[in-house]
């Protein structure tokens, strides 16, 4: 049995998977001995299917602004086509022959192929979006640089309104995220860090607080200040950078069980 | 969405197709 990478695309390919498994055990085991059914009717019902992702797939890659996903996409599209084209030709040779053994043949890789390319093609959009729940968090770990320019009351006020919807926006996306993983380890790793960062966030607003009163105080203790703001800028800093790791494994990485 | 729409499509057809064809070996096994 596969690995499903996300929740989402573990509910829909799971019962088919299952399904197929049964099919090449039945198979394997050489006890597909009785006359296949007609299947003309279910594998036009896939073909249709497959007609549909196709399109929808080819339209996202026409509207999507990211490059991978439009390199991605065409190669799963192409392998859950040709799986149809099979199960045609097998549909063909068991209506000739309702015990042909290259009709059941191309049935199991015809049915195993559009599993493999449904799986990739989510992949590929999953992928996106990863991709995209990075860039919030690259642009909220940009944006904490920014701390280190400001002085004055009025500047911080506009920095923590500027900085509050980024970090909303990410927690949210990544808490949805962790959510969505099939892998516990790193779903838990991805909660802590995201808790971890809410925590911090108060902590960096003290701090630069407490570096512009040392300004107006005539920069008594700024150093001091200064490497407070430092120290809660670098561990945002690095949360996130921990975060965008975590994002980008796949179910099967496992090194965070050594941890 | 869209995507995980038509994927869910191809998955319930694809079901149906491999549970018609295990279907008769099932009852001769």
């Amino acid at each position: 049995m596969p690995v499903f990478h996300t929740k989402t695309i573990e509910q829909i390919l799971e019962p088919v998977a299952n399904q197929v498994s049964q099919l090449v055990i039945i198979h394997e085991a050489g006890e597909d001995g009785a006359p296949v059914p007609s299947l003309e009717a279910p594998i036009n019902a896939v073909e249709s299917a497959v007609m549909n992702l196709a399109k929808v797939g080819r339209q996202q890659v026409q509207s999507s602004k990211d490059e991978v996903l439009k390199m991605d996409t065409p190669p799963a599209i192409d392998k859950v086509e040709h799986a149809a084209t099979l199960l045609k030709s097998a549909s063909t040779d068991l209506g000739q022959d309702p015990y042909s053994k290259s009709g059941r043949e191309k049935l199991i890789s015809g049915a195993r192929g559009i599993l493999q390319g449904t799986s990739d093609l989510l992949l590929v959009f999953d992928e996106a979006e990863v991709r995209r729940i990075c860039q919030v968090c690259q642009g909220v770990r940009e944006y904490l640089k920014v701390s280190e320019v400001v002085q004055e009351m009025e500047n911080l006020v506009t920095y923590v309104k500027n900085l509050s919807p980024g970090m909303t926006n990410m927690s949210r996306m990544v808490s949805q995220r962790s959510e969505e993983l099939t892998n516990v380890n790193h779903a838990e790793k991805l909660a802590y860090e995201i808790n971890s960062l809410k925590t911090q966030l108060p902590n960096l607003i003290s701090s630069m607080k407490a570096f512009v009163s040392t300004l107006k105080d005539g920069g008594r203790a700024k150093e001091a200040a200064v490497n407070n703001r430092k120290f809660y800028v670098n561990n945002i800093s690095s949360g996130i950078t921990e975060i965008i790791r975590l994002l980008q494994l796949v179910s099967t990485d496992q090194e965070l069980q050594y941890d | 969405e869209q995507i995980l729409e038509a994927a869910k499509s191809i998955a319930t057809a694809t079901t149906a197709l491999v549970k018609a064809a295990s279907a008769a070996q099932k009852e001769l096994v």
